[in-house]
């Protein structure tokens, strides 16, 4: 018989400019 | 670590591994260092694919964080490429070409059967077991409507200085020349920075280039088509705004050179198999004025056809071009103030805007239709000036 198949995980996603926030502080930290 | 590529090809089942500490290397080599001519001859959109087959990777080993760590990275590259070169078209229209490719992968092999529709058995075994990247998704949505943003700042950066003198100024057709209205002078040609005029070949050939670039990286022909919309809406809006505030090109013979410039337009259109894509349809408030300059305007009856032909432009636009229409010679009449009062009264029940200019800088919401590929990811080859051996088929 067929399995059904698992149902998958939602991973969470910052939005775009979360991402930029994000990615402008790193690059601030790093000398 | 051992950093042979393993190549069983037969038993390629689309998935690309690589070690954690090579995402830094991946990013630099597959993003942000790369150079579109580098790819000519592949599969367009290879980047995408390549991206998807690490994503399933490490959706196959049910790393979550690898996944994370891959799209961040990713839309972090992108977004630092497209910085470096926000004034590249070529450039942008590759990222806006592998952002939708990536996103339309996400959809086809999400295992969502609404995406499923059109994948062959094949595709369906290479769709993701463990993580739904919905949101991911939306990110990258978001990301593709930046960068089709500034592919056409960019654009219309190149085209807006031609319109004026390409669409207004330059004769083209023969003759035309001696039946200008008197006191006509091209303003461009008056310039102290020596010729800045242009033909409407010159801008026929921009888009020609555009059109090449955009096809020959692979972008979906629904985006081709929203980009031309939007720079044709620019075209109407800049000529038709300059012709509403320049008594000198309100005359029969502007009119009838105009009405030719729009209909190469069109072929222009036609030959590229876009005259589905709306951009004529945003030409209709230029296609009327071009008919309104060259229409009879005395009778009663010339003002009736004037008001059910002019529909897309506004009262105030009728009247004003007509209030400046200059007449080619001692022959012509000037349109009398009895007839433009007749034009008002008969369109005072219309509920017009009340702005004389068209907003030029207006862009139409932008759509990304999915668009799923029939490429499996097991026939997609990797080619060694990519430098990606640090990954391994599986």
């Amino acid at each position: 018989s067929a399995q059904r198949p698992r149902p998958r995980v939602l991973l969470k996603a910052p939005t775009l400019a979360e991402m930029e926030e994000m990615n402008t502080s790193e690059e601030e930290e790093s000398p | 670590r051992q950093v042979t590529v393993q190549r069983k090809e037969k038993d390629f089942q689309g998935m690309l591994e690589y070690h954690k500490d090579d995402e830094a290397l991946l990013i630099r080599n597959l993003v942000t260092d790369l150079k579109p001519q580098m790819l000519s001859g592949t599969v367009p959109c290879l980047p995408a694919y390549i991206l998807y087959m690490c994503i399933r990777h490490a959706d196959y080993v049910n790393d979550d964080l690898k996944v994370h760590s891959l799209l961040t990275s990713t839309i972090n590259g992108v977004k630092k490429v497209l910085k470096k070169h926000n004034d590249d078209f070529e450039m942008t229209t590759f990222w806006l070409s592998n952002t939708c490719r990536l996103l339309h992968c996400l959809k086809q092999y999400s295992g969502d059967e609404g995406f499923m529709t059109q994948n062959s058995a094949k595709q369906n075994e290479h769709c993701l077991k463990n993580f739904d990247l919905t949101e991911y998704r939306q990110v990258l949505s978001d990301l593709s409507i930046q960068i089709y943003q500034q592919l056409i700042k960019i654009a219309e950066g190149v085209l807006q200085p031609m319109i004026v003198s390409a669409m207004l100024e330059n004769e083209s057709i023969q003759g035309l020349s001696g039946v200008k209205p008197t006191g006509y002078r091209k303003r461009s040609s008056s310039m102290a920075d020596g010729d800045n005029s242009y033909c409407l070949e010159a801008i026929i050939r921009q888009m020609n280039s555009f059109h090449t670039v955009m096809c020959d990286q692979g972008l979906d022909p629904e985006i081709i088509q929203q980009v031309f919309k939007q720079l044709f809406y620019m075209i109407n809006a800049v000529t038709l705004n300059n012709l509403l505030l320049r008594k000198e090109v309100c005359s029969w013979s502007t009119g009838m050179q105009l009405r030719y410039n729009i209909s190469q337009l069109e072929e222009w259109l036609r030959g590229r198999n876009l005259h589905q894509s709306g951009a004529v349809q945003t030409m209709e408030p230029l296609i009327q004025a071009a008919q309104l300059l060259q229409l009879k305007k005395k009778t009663p009856e010339d003002a009736e056809a004037i008001c059910s032909l002019c529909n897309s432009l506004s009262t105030q636009q009728i009247v004003k071009i007509l209030n400046l229409y200059t007449p080619l010679n001692e022959f012509e009449e000037r349109v009398t103030v009895a007839f433009i009062r007749t034009i008002q009264a008969q369109l005072q029940e219309r509920n017009d805007p009340q702005q004389l200019l068209l907003d030029f800088k207006h862009t139409f919401p932008v759509l990304f239709p999915f668009n799923p590929s029939s490429l499996t990811m097991d026939s997609i080859h990797i080619p060694a000036c990519l430098n990606l051996e640090f990954l391994n088929e599986v």
